[in-house]
C-alpha cells in the first residue's frame, strides 16, 4: 500500500483526510495567509454532520456566515455572488439545511485544488517533511 | 451559552481527521 506521503500527492481529499497531512497543509496556509479557506472547508463538513433539530445548528450556520461569507475575507472573495446570496437568504429565513454550505464548500475546494494544494506540493514545508 | 468562537471551533474540530 502507498505511504501516507504518497497518498497526499494523489488528491486534496487524501491530504485532508490524514491528520498529519491536514496539519502540515494548515501550517502552509497560515504562512500564505489563507488558512481561513481550510477552516471554512472543515467547518462546512462539521456543519453537515450537525443535528438540524438542535438549536445550536442555526447558531453555527450564522457564525459560519458571519465569519467567512458576509465580509471581505479570502473565502468571501472566492465565492460566487449567487452562492453568497443563497446562504444569506437561507439564514434570513432561518431555512437551515445540512447541504446549505455545499456549493460554497465546493467552490472553495476547487480553488484550493487548483492553487494552494499545487503550491503546497512544491513548498519547502512539504519537501522538508518528506 | 458558548461564544461564537467556541461554537465555530467545535464545529471545525469535529470535522478534523482523527489520529490513525
Amino acid at each position: 500500500p502507498d505511504s501516507p506521503l504518497v497518498r497526499w500527492t494523489k488528491s486534496l481529499h487524501f491530504l485532508l483526510g490524514d491528520q498529519d497531512g491536514a496539519h502540515l497543509f494548515r501550517t502552509f496556509l497560515e504562512r500564505e495567509n489563507c488558512v481561513d479557506t481550510l477552516d471554512f472547508w472543515f467547518a462546512c463538513n462539521g456543519f453537515r454532520q450537525m443535528d438540524l433539530k438542535d438549536t445550536k445548528t442555526l447558531r453555527v450556520a450564522k457564525v459560519i456566515f458571519k465569519r467567512y461569507i458576509d465580509n471581505k475575507s479570502i473565502v468571501a472573495k472566492q465565492l460566487k455572488p449567487a452562492t453568497k446570496t443563497f446562504i444569506r437568504d437561507s439564514i434570513k429565513k432561518q431555512q437551515i439545511d445540512s447541504a446549505m454550505f455545499d456549493q460554497a464548500q465546493m467552490e472553495i475546494q476547487t480553488t484550493m485544488e487548483e492553487n494552494a494544494y499545487q503550491m503546497f506540493l512544491t513548498s519547502d514545508i512539504y519537501l522538508e517533511y518528506v | 451559552i458558548d461564544s461564537e468562537d467556541d461554537l465555530l471551533q467545535e464545529c471545525i474540530s469535529s470535522a478534523m481527521p482523527k489520529k490513525k
